[in-house]
């Protein structure tokens, strides 16, 4: 990604699968 | 330009994994030590253990879906291998390091060896 601006996100970036349905 | 770095998705990502291997959904193989079964994924497998990675590169092994390791293998040190893969989290206690550790050299897992090596010199 040479030359691009990164932004950092810190938050979750995915849905969670629960421990069970 | 720009890009979003999500800093936490492989830890988000492997969580997930995690999940799925204990509700054993899309499990697809069993991995028997010592008559004790533990069910994974091939690919995070082979993803972690460079003797998985052989075995399931291998086009006549690849669709086996029970692996018997060697009878020399402890089912501790595997299942906390097994939790290692699936969490970045290896749990060492005086009774099973030395266990971890022969279990890690068997599945070709390097950096595991080296860092247990370097946590007993350490804690001597």
């Amino acid at each position: 990604y040479e030359g691009v601006t990164t932004i950092k996100e810190m938050g979750r970036s995915i849905h969670e699968i629960p421990r069970q349905d | 330009d720009s890009c979003i770095q999500f800093t936490r998705h492989a830890s988000d990502v492997l969580l997930n994994l995690n999940r799925l291997r204990s509700r054993d959904i899309l499990t697809d193989v069993i991995i028997v030590v010592n008559r004790e079964h533990f069910r994974a994924h091939k690919t995070v497998l082979m993803a972690c253990s460079g003797l998985f990675y052989t075995i399931f590169t291998d086009q006549m092994k690849c669709n086996m879906n029970i692996i018997n390791l060697d009878p020399d293998v402890s089912p501790e040190g595997f299942r906390v291998l097994l939790d290692f893969m699936y969490t970045s989290r290896l749990s060492l206690r005086d009774s099973s390091i030395m266990a971890v550790m022969t279990t890690a050299l068997y599945l070709q897992m390097e950096h595991v060896v080296d860092t247990c090596q370097r946590f007993l010199k350490t804690s001597e």
